[in-house]
């Protein structure tokens, strides 16, 4: 899992 | 970054560059979903307002704003400018049917209970069916330019290209996520049937046309 860090991701 | 992730964001940013300069060029949206479109804008909106709230890097802030803009252009384009060209009878799919489910999903289904995550994660769900009413179209009128049809490759295989990033990245930093994961595929399975034709009929030169 992650939270928010998968999110530099378009 | 990865070449996989690089790759998927140049295609992505090549269907955009076809779509509006064919729109630009034959002054006409003929044969595009409008429906889809106005789709595409409310992913990258729900999905990009953490431009507000999150520095990531400059190529994160670059290319989300230009996917903005260029949605909020094609969407322009469409309804406003080219409006006359817009082929609206054969675009007919019902696309509460796709947000709603998309909105509940969201709010049962996410990393975190908040605002920014639920829109990310309602954004996610989204973009993995935004092309249905596009798809239907082309299943309607049993046909497609080829330029659209390029546009639909390339837009297709942005998200398959995202599946190697994140089998890559799983394999290089044990990391995943799960959300993001399962809509990339299912988003890629929903393009197989027009990769299919797309291979067997565009590429040699004839025509997208469904089987009668």
């Amino acid at each position: 899992g992650k939270d928010g860090d998968l999110h530099d991701e378009l | 970054m990865n070449v996989f992730r690089l790759l998927g964001d140049l295609s992505h940013l090549i269907a955009v560059i076809i779509l509006l300069q064919k729109i630009w060029h034959t002054r006409s949206c003929a044969g595009i979903s409008g429906k889809s479109q106005v789709l595409f804008a409310l992913v990258y909106t729900a999905r990009y307002l953490d431009l507000v709230s999150t520095y990531v890097s400059l190529y994160n802030t670059f290319m989300k704003v230009i996917f903005l803009i260029s949605s909020y252009a094609t969407i322009y384009f469409i309804y406003m400018k080219f409006r006359a060209t817009y082929d609206r009878n054969h675009d007919t799919f019902r696309i509460e049917f796709l947000i709603l489910p998309s909105v509940l999903l969201a709010l049962l289904i996410n990393h975190q209970f908040s605002f920014l995550e639920v829109l990310w994660t309602f954004s996610i769900y989204l973009e993995s069916v935004a092309i249905l009413p596009q798809l239907f179209m082309v299943s309607k009128t049993g046909e497609a330019e080829s330029i659209t049809s390029h546009y639909l490759f390339a837009l297709g295989s942005y998200r398959g290209l995202y599946i190697f990033n994140w089998i890559y990245r799983y394999w290089s930093e044990q990391h995943y996520d799960i959300i993001a994961i399962v809509a990339g595929v299912v988003q890629t399975v929903l393009y197989c049937d027009f990769f299919y034709l797309y291979v067997t009929k565009v590429l040699k030169g004839k025509k997208l046309q469904l089987p009668a």
